[in-house]
């Protein structure tokens, strides 16, 4: 399973959250506008959090993240 | 399987139930406002709670949360 | 496979029913007005009771509970 | 697999019959007007008669169950 | 795999049919009018015959049982 | 993988021909009329022939058997 | 898989070929005119010949054997 | 997986190429007019070559072989 | 997987290159015009050619070779 | 799973994330324009990253990368 | 999984890059003009560059390459 983030913001930050009992951010890929990130649930990422304007593409449609 | 949620005030919780015998809160991820999480079920979390005003994207469709 | 209950009055119950040749209560979790669950079946639910007001998603499609 | 069961009376009863060679009751879970109870067929469960009003949903549709 | 049946008289007969080299009857579930049975394909029934006015649902649609 | 057939006249034969190298009759079930049998291809049935007036319901579609 | 004949004449022939490095007849049903033979592929037989005026049934769609 | 051939003349052939490093007719099944194969991609068949005037389905549809 | 070649001139030719770290010719087919040709990948397959005018049908859809 | 980009102008990036509890940049294949890249998730690439003018396509639609 | 490529001029690319820690070319396969390959993703392809003017068919459609 995979989702598509596309930042329309500079600074647009994806998050990954580890899998397992503790839950915590390992990683925050920061994007510039235009850029498209897809990226998979994977052994250490089972939530992602999206943080700034953005498009976000998954199996249920697009969501607008951002505090329009 | 995993599910989407999009905060539309600060300080909606997503909640994390554990798998097993017993069920308790493990974690609760806190969103402000246009923040998006997309989270999975796993080996730790059989079940979610969503407290707040927030939009929630599972396979059934999208079902708004909060005491409106 | 999962379910989400949206609870339209405080004190909507879910409650989990043990899989096994015993069917019993294991948890009952308490749902306020507004809060939505997402649960799924595990090793240790197999069947699940809804008591109160509230919108019941599965895949067969959207049905209210609550004595209307 | 699962089905899901809404109670249209009091005393609606979900009887699950044995797996097996031998086919018998080995549990009556009661439903209020209004509850509704979603079940899985299990390793104890194959098969499962509903008696009274209620409304049965399965990946056949929707179908009444009761003595109108 | 599973299959609905409704009955539409009392006495409706749900009869499995043995898996294996033999075939013959090993459980027969009467319904009354109005019940409604869930049952699935199993380690010991490969195949169901339906005595009695019902409604039977299966993957390929809807047909009536009965002598009408 | 199972299918249907409900049978318009008595005395309806659903035979299942036997799998492996040799090819013969291992059991012919009887319809009477209204009947209906759902059956299984399985361990010791690869083929099935049906003689008689009936309705039959596989993946493909309902077909009338029958000498009409 | 398995696939649907009707037989519109009698003398209707279905023939199942060898699987294997070598490819002969290993059994040829007869089918008389209304009768309906459904059959799978098999440890036994992986390519089936129609003779005869027959309606087959398979997941490409009906079509009518025979020299019309 | 399995394709349809219906031979539209007599002669028609549906060949058989061995499966391996080696690609070579291992078996030519010949059809007279409105005779029908069924027949399976296996161990030893990798490949099928049609010759003459037939009607060939396969799961991309239907197409005629032949030198119209 | 396997998709379907149908020749529209004589000397059309199915190129079969080699599965591994090396890409080789292994086999080419030639078809003559109005032959058909139904081909898997396969252990030894895991790209192919087409040389000349033919319909060539895919799980994308139908496009045709040549060099109109 | 795989996605495909197609680059719209000179030096595209196409940058593989790696898969594991370290997030870092592995591989950037570069794209001129017109040039498109079909490119799998992998052991080794559990993300990746799309920098510049391009289209993006992937299961859950098309869309524009780039600063416009 | 496989995907088809036409060229629509003389010496179109289709480059296969390694799958592995390491991304280079390992196989650049020369189309003729209307030539098509039908290339799958192996044990040694993760990726494919295609160079030159060619219509690229995936399952997420149609799309040309080329700096038209
Ligand atoms: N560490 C948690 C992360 C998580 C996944 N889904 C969640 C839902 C709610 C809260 C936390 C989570 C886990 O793997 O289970
Ligand atoms: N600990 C429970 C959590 C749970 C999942 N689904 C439920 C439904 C109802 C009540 C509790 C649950 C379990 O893993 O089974
Ligand atoms: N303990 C039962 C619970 C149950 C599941 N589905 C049911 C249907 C009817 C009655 C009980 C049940 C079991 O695991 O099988
Ligand atoms: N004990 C039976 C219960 C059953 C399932 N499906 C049935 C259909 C008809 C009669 C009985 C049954 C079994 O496991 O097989
Ligand atoms: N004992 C038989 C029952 C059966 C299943 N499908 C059938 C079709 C025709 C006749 C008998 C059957 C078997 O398991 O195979
Ligand atoms: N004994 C045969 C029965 C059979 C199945 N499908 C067939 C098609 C044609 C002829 C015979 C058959 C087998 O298992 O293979
Ligand atoms: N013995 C052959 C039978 C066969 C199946 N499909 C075919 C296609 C063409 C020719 C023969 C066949 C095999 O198992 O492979
Ligand atoms: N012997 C070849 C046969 C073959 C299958 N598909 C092909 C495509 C092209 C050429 C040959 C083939 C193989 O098993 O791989
Ligand atoms: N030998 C190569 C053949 C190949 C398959 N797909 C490709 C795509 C591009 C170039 C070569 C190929 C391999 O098995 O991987
Ligand atoms: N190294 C990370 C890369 C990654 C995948 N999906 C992500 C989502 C967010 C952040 C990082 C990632 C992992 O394999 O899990
Ligand atoms: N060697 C890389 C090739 C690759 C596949 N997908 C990619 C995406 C981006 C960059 C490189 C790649 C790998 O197998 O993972």
């Amino acid at each position: 399973e995979y989702f598509v983030v596309k930042a329309h913001d500079n600074g647009v930050q994806v998050i990954g959250l580890t899998r397992g009992q503790d839950t915590r951010f390992h990683h925050a890929e920061k994007l510039d506008r235009g850029e498209v990130l897809i990226a998979q649930f994977t052994e250490h990422t089972s939530a992602v959090k999206i943080r700034g304007r953005a498009t976000v593409m998954t199996k249920y449609g697009v969501i607008e993240a951002g505090d329009q």
